[in-house]
């Protein structure tokens, strides 16, 4: 019904003024230690795998790299049925990180482990 | 001639088992210098890490590495008494077997000082590969040297292809050059160690088998 959408575009554009809730990236340096891994992980020092968090807007932007089903399923929560959950905020592009370890039998190893690093959210 | 002088000139000699002894504990009591720290393969890993990552783990652009995995592999050391005058040979094992399915070799190196300084004159060191039944006896030498005086010899056409690598045989000779004063406690130098680049075809962060076995919090 967009008539209505459009009587209620000022309360879109609101929130679309990226209020603190809004599916962002946000930093959560972690030490090895933390996780339980300090035993064999000896390198890098810090660790910061990031995270994505807040709600998805209910007119999601074109920067959110959301598929058509999310915004589907946006308008199905809006529109149709509220038990049907708005689209969740997740990452959308990683990048990798080296590890130097460890082993059990004394080696040590190095490897590129890929998607340790969230670099960008997406609403799905 | 540097080895020790013959029973025959020793004093009221004991029976010879206590003298081996005896000699081995004074060996051990003039404390034998380990080579250069045994921390020296943490060392050239640090290194090796730092030149391909920055200090968040991220790989730098253009990895040198060529791969995405290098497994340092220590070398196992069996035989007796090494040292026979300025003589220093140590035979020397690494095991191969088990490796990760998903690891394809690329390359294999093995990483040693072919030169190391001592109080009196140099060590002058060679690695050898030893004969087989598969293949016959080489002396390898170092294809290129890295940093910090390290020399990197290729030994990827004696490692078996893919899976069920056995195990590499080298030989670490070693001789002392310069004036041998009095008795310079001989310094043992360290193990070379082997490095192998490998491709691992999975992303995934290692099964939990491969964590020393913890405690889950």
């Amino acid at each position: 019904d967009t008539g209505m959408l459009a009587h209620d575009l000022p309360g879109y554009l609101r929130e679309q003024g990226g209020e603190k809730s809004d599916c962002s990236l946000r930093p959560f340096p972690v030490s090895f230690a933390q996780l339980g891994w300090d035993h064999w992980i000896i390198a890098p020092h810090r660790y910061n795998p990031r995270y994505c968090k807040g709600a998805c807007p209910r007119l999601l932007r074109y920067d959110y790299h959301a598929p058509n089903h999310a915004v589907v399923q946006s308008f199905v929560h809006q529109l149709v049925d509220a038990n049907v959950p708005r689209p969740s905020c997740v990452p959308y592009r990683y990048s990798p990180i080296s590890v130097l370890m460890i082993e059990r039998d004394g080696g040590i190893l190095y490897k590129e482990y890929e998607n340790m690093i969230a670099e960008s959210c997406t609403c799905r | 001639n540097q080895s020790l002088p013959p029973p025959s000139s020793l004093p009221a000699v004991p029976p010879l088992p206590l003298l081996q002894a005896l000699q081995a504990r004074a060996a051990s009591s003039r404390g034998w210098r380990a080579g250069p720290a045994s921390g020296q393969p943490l060392r050239y890993m640090l290194n090796l890490y730092r030149r391909a990552a920055d200090r968040e783990g991220r790989p730098r652009r253009g990895r040198s590495l060529g791969t995405n995995t290098v497994r340092l592999v220590r070398a196992r050391s069996h035989g007796g008494q090494p040292w026979a005058g300025r003589w220093y040979v140590q035979p020397l094992t690494y095991r191969l077997e088990g490796q990760p399915a998903a690891e394809h070799l690329l390359r294999a190196a093995v990483v040693y000082l072919p030169s190391l300084p001592l109080a009196h004159g140099r060590l002058l060191c060679a690695l050898e590969l030893v004969a087989t039944s598969e293949t016959p006896g080489a002396l390898l030498s170092p294809a290129a040297r890295t940093r910090r005086s390290w020399a990197e010899v290729d030994v990827t056409p004696y490692l078996l292809p893919g899976r069920g690598m056995g195990s590499l045989v080298l030989r670490h000779v070693c001789v002392r050059a310069g004036r041998a004063v009095g008795h310079d406690a001989p310094v043992a130098p360290s193990h070379p160690f082997l490095l192998l680049y490998l491709n691992d075809t999975q992303a995934g962060l290692a099964p939990p088998a491969a964590e020393p076995h913890r405690h889950r919090r």
